[in-house]
């Protein structure tokens, strides 16, 4: 009803006022919180899906970024359509109205908005943070490489001109902090999903070892459920399994450290591409490719809100 | 804002470690101002790679004398942009008209 246009990319700043559109069109069910603020001291703004008011804890929840490397822009325009399908959905969709009855969804769309600014003002291609690296000319940490878990392993870079740099130390970045210390503070999070692009993936923990977790198992049947989820919207095929056996070892990730801190259901989407476009995912592509994550995230959701733990 | 007339990126799909192994040595020549968007993990993977024109040629060189087997995915990474740019601009007409 704001006019806005789900199918083009957008700014910072539009991203934000439709965020507080969002906010003021669903009152009861959304909401904005900071979390924090990015080095360059933008807010880190974090929406919450919740029908639960009077609880003294904190309900169980589910956790979703989109975009920590800012240059994967269908990630932040897929988190912009998924919290307008939450919000529109909730009341309709009788599996994601039981979730969000028992349970609160928290979405951060721009995880890493000092990038995501710059690739829109200076460098389409920046994928870091804009952090200031003492003793090198060159800006920004991996934020995908700055978690506490495995952190500067050989599947991250030492160098600060590398686009996988880890950082000086574990959570030097504030992006990667403030997610940390509000997941950690709730105490409640039973999921965590971060999304990415491009290559057509879902992948679990472990990416900073080669032995499978515990729960590898009930994770890789849950993504085989969602991948096939996903291919039945337009046919598009993922692959699945661990980070270390599908892709590659890469150490400091967000969801090695989420399932190292109690998250079970700990995974990492790698969304469209079609081969042709890399970064580049031309806007028509948003919306097919945003309705085809869609149940393969309510798949993950309704499978944490059936198995408590 | 930074431009990207006459980079292209480059699609490498091989079986072969050694192949891999070179991508990676690659990777580290840092005068080539390289960017992986798809860095070289295992076999059968796809290896993305935007090289900048000023290193096309030199890449080109290196890949086809060890055999490496590429494509070209995208022939200039500024069309893509300018196109981008261009939609967006045309999507937030729309919008306030």
């Amino acid at each position: 009803s704001s006019g806005f246009d789900f199918s083009t990319y957008h700014t910072i700043e539009e991203i934000y006022s439709w965020m507080d559109d969002l906010v003021a069109q669903h009152p009861n069910l959304v909401s904005k919180i900071q979390i924090g603020e990015s080095y360059e001291k933008r807010p880190l703004y974090v929406l919450k899906f919740s029908t639960g008011r009077t609880a003294k804890t904190h309900r169980p929840a589910i956790w979703i970024d989109t975009g920590i490397h800012s240059r994967e822009w269908i990630t932040q325009a897929t988190g912009v359509w998924t919290a307008n399908k939450i919000a529109t959905e909730y009341g309709k969709d009788a599996s994601l109205t039981a979730i969000l009855t028992s349970m609160d969804i928290f979405l951060e769309i721009v995880t890493n908005p000092d990038g995501f600014a710059y690739t829109h003002s200076q460098n389409r291609m920046w994928r870091k943070t804009r952090s200031i690296n003492a003793g090198s000319s060159c800006k920004g940490v991996d934020p995908n490489r700055n978690w506490d878990a495995g952190f500067g392993g050989p599947g991250a870079s030492n160098n600060p001109c590398s686009e996988t740099y880890h950082g000086p130390h574990p959570f030097s970045e504030s992006e990667t902090k403030s997610i940390a210390d509000f997941i950690l503070g709730h105490g409640n999070v039973m999921a965590a999903i971060s999304i990415h692009s491009y290559s057509q993936m879902l992948m679990f923990p472990y990416g900073y070892k080669d032995e499978p977790a515990p729960d590898h198992q009930e994770l890789d049947d849950l993504a085989k459920e969602a991948v096939d989820a996903l291919a039945a919207v337009h046919g598009t095929r993922y692959t699945y399994g661990s980070t270390m056996h599908t892709i590659y070892q890469a150490d400091g990730i967000t969801i090695d450290w989420t399932y190292d801190n109690g998250v079970k259901y700990s995974y990492t989407f790698e969304l469209r591409d079609t081969g042709r476009y890399g970064f580049l995912l031309p806007a028509s592509q948003i919306i097919p490719t945003a309705e085809e994550t869609w149940p393969a995230l309510t798949k993950i959701m309704d499978h944490v809100h059936k198995h408590p733990y | 804002q930074k431009r990207f007339v006459g980079d292209q990126v480059l699609r490498v799909l091989t079986d072969k470690e050694e192949h891999i192994v070179l991508l990676r040595e690659l990777e580290e020549s840092e005068d080539l101002q390289l960017d992986y968007w798809a860095a070289p993990a295992k076999p059968d993977l796809p290896v993305d790679i935007r090289v900048p024109f000023p290193s096309l040629q030199p890449v080109k060189i290196f890949l086809e004398s060890h055999g490496i087997p590429y494509t070209i995915m995208i022939e200039d990474v500024q069309t893509l942009l300018d196109e981008e740019k261009e939609a967006m601009e045309k999507a937030r007409k729309l919008e306030r008209s």
